[in-house]
């Protein structure tokens, strides 16, 4: 996180808001409901207390408004800048303006969620600058987020409760819920969900990130999910790229997902049963697409299945025990592979190289050994 | 994910974005020949910020994340 120049904050508690006009995207109760909720992400985890004002000069002005809009940073149409807010301090400090020429929504993927754009604003509206970390709400980019089951980052709680201290007030009845923590690719402990390769570059899926590794750089680029796939499942079981170009598949629970680039494919998510799978098989650990032999291998608690692209069946005499093939292996595979001619299976925090025709391992290692820890 | 050629208009595109949020400020006076360019230089901060591969050049990562939606406040930088 951080914060503006010499930290600056508001000298008080207590500060008030007033919305002095509405966007005609949305109904004045959604709007009203999605600022006061905006406003509560903050007051949950620091002191301050926010009051509405309906008229006069409140702390906090809340406005909507198109191009040139009376501040001297004008906004740009649709699209791009979506809002702005000031640092706290007299006057034009502290207020948030939103670009009429967007279309907000109260939980809509269409158009831009005004709780999500609003939390973000009043973060400045009270000190705090923006985040690179990805996962933060005072990170610069748009991401979308259910409003309904939104919970604040641990970043942005670092971030204000460093200007403000914590909430004195807490409700001992009531569990609040855990900020979800942004993982940590070194993290030599850490059990990838997913791996596969995809156009040349590696991905390691974890929680609601993945990494992406290329061939040209040695640092993994960290994203959430839904950056790249906006129509994607987050802490998905397993994933594989197809032999065509392009196309990943993602698992979570008994359905799968293919997309092409960033879409959707027309027709996904299907279920388990449309790539072969029994009806009985509930979730999978893990699948790689083998090269050599055009096989998808579905890994499933301590066994495995073989699945024929060509065929589009279920290769006869599998699932197979895991151990009939793969010798060594600890546990049940989380997470799996192919690179570079080699079949990589992982299991907790350790990957394990194998030839994949032979059923031979090489090696041993820890799983984040292509993350370049 | 597919790879684009950068154009012109993603050039100028980008150097109106890094104004914007990087405080890239037009070059006056007699021009800098040597070193390295104060766009480049501004192309590399936007990069570290954002987690990319830091190439000081636009590439086509660097252009998409520029086109996303995003906030209007200043990154890195303090807007008094």
């Amino acid at each position: 996180f951080s914060t503006f120049e010499n930290n600056l904050k508001w000298q008080k508690n207590s500060l008030t808001y007033r919305i002095e006009n509405y966007t005609p995207d949305m109904s004045m109760s959604e709007v009203d409901d999605s600022i006061e909720k905006a406003l509560q992400v903050w007051a949950k985890v620091t002191p301050l207390r926010f009051t509405r004002l309906y008229s006069g000069t409140a702390d906090i002005m809340i406005s909507f408004g198109g191009r040139a809009h009376g501040d001297h940073y004008p906004f740009d149409g649709p699209g791009s800048t979506l809002a702005h807010a000031f640092s706290p301090g007299p006057g034009i400090g502290g207020d948030a303006h939103f670009d009429e020429d967007e279309t907000f929504t109260l939980r809509s993927r269409k158009g831009f969620v005004l709780f999500m754009v609003a939390a973000h604003e009043f973060g400045h509206s009270l000190g705090l600058s923006h985040s690179d970390d990805r996962s933060a709400l005072m990170y610069p980019v748009y991401t979308y987020k259910n409003p309904d089951t939104f919970v604040l980052p641990q970043d942005d709680v670092k971030g204000i409760q460093s200007l403000y201290g914590p909430n004195p007030v807490k409700n001992p009845f009531v569990a609040e819920p855990q900020p979800p923590p942004t993982p940590d690719a070194c993290d030599s402990t850490i059990v990838l969900d997913a791996v596969t390769t995809l156009q040349g570059e590696m991905l390691f899926f974890k929680d609601s990130f993945f990494w992406r590794s290329t061939p040209s750089s040695r640092t993994p680029q960290q994203s959430l999910i839904t950056n790249l796939w906006p129509k994607a499942p987050v802490s998905i079981d397993a994933a594989y790229e197809s032999q065509q170009p392009g196309k990943i598949f993602l698992f979570k629970r008994q359905h799968v997902w293919a997309f092409t680039g960033s879409d959707l494919v027309p027709g996904y998510p299907k279920s388990l049963t449309s790539v072969g799978l029994p009806r009985g098989v509930k979730n999978i650990d893990a699948a790689l697409y083998d090269v050599d032999s055009g096989k998808t291998l579905f890994f499933v608690g301590n066994s495995y299945f073989s699945y024929d692209d060509a065929r589009k069946t279920m290769d006869n005499g599998f699932p197979k025990r895991l151990d009939q093939t793969f010798s060594g292996l600890p546990g049940k595979v989380t997470a799996a592979f192919q690179y570079r001619g080699f079949t990589y299976l992982y299991s907790g925090p350790h990957m394990f190289e194998y030839n994949l025709k032979t059923g031979r391992l090489y090696r041993v290692l820890r799983n984040n050994y292509f993350l370049h820890c | 994910m597919p790879v684009s050629e950068v154009t012109a208009q993603d050039e100028s595109f980008a150097e109106t974005y890094l104004k914007k949020f990087f405080n890239l400020t037009e070059e006056s006076g007699p021009s800098v020949r040597r070193g390295i360019s104060p766009v480049s230089k501004k192309l590399s901060e936007m990069q570290k910020f954002f987690g990319l591969q830091i190439t000081g050049t636009l590439d086509s990562d660097t252009l998409a994340v520029m086109k996303k939606p995003r906030c209007g406040v200043p990154d890195g930088t303090v807007a008094r």
